[in-house]
């Protein structure tokens, strides 16, 4: 996935 | 999503639901600090600037906004409200958190994972939030009696983070390459940092006695 959609917790 | 994250995500704003109640139904900030609502205020600010750029799911957004919404209206009632602002105690809340403030920067300028300006400061806001805690925890140390809410507070937010560590661990087993040392590391400095707290606390709801923390 790309990267800043790792970003998907608080 | 999974469960044992969304039970950190409810506690963690149980914690805060918990401070703004306190706060705005008896009108008192006693025992808290406000040097902790302030680095907590600086944490969101730095973690969320993708907040409208990089849309992940209306729940996210949502948490994001309730999250910074109330840290930055817990520092206004604490510094601002006419009422609150009297109960706050600046004499014993003399930890210097701006001193925290600066290794974490310095900390998140060397460690990273990749060095943009966004990713710097999501960095930097992992590693205050895990000494965020530090001056209520020097506060409730002097302060010695801890009313219940202030208590619930305290141990809300140590087991948010405990609970995004279940969250890692299962993430780490169920997906691929979900791999975050530095956010591992930095979560379970902060959960150890309650590991006391929580003793005391266990203590005290065991005994059912007021809960006390050793000088």
């Amino acid at each position: 996935p790309p990267f800043n959609l790792m970003k998907d917790e608080l | 999503m999974n469960i044992f994250r969304l039970a950190g995500d409810m506690t963690h704003l149980a914690s805060v639901l918990v401070l703004l109640l306190k706060i705005h139904t008896i009108k008192s900030c006693a025992g808290i600090s406000l040097k902790t609502q302030e680095l907590y205020a600086l944490v969101f600010a730095t973690r969320y600037l993708d907040i409208f750029t990089n849309y992940i799911s209306f729940y996210n957004t949502i948490m994001k906004l309730i999250f910074l919404g109330s840290s930055f209206s817990i520092v206004w009632y604490i510094k601002r409200h006419k009422i609150v602002h009297r109960s706050y105690d600046k004499d014993q809340d003399t930890f210097r958190h701006w001193f925290i403030v600066l290794p974490c920067l310095v900390l998140a300028l060397l460690i990273n994972e990749r060095f943009t300006f966004k990713e710097v400061m999501w960095t930097f806001s992992l590693y205050l939030e895990a000494v965020a805690i530090l001056p209520q925890l020097v506060l409730l140390q002097r302060t010695r009696n801890i009313d219940n809410l202030t208590g619930q507070y305290v141990f809300l937010l140590g087991a948010y983070r405990a609970l995004y560590i279940l969250n890692w661990i299962y993430r780490y087993f169920t997906e691929d390459h979900y791999i975050h040392w530095i956010t591992w590391i930095a979560g379970l400095v902060q959960t150890l940092l309650y590991a006391d707290f929580f003793y005391y606390y266990f203590q005290s709801w065991k005994n059912n006695a007021k809960l006390e923390l050793p000088a």
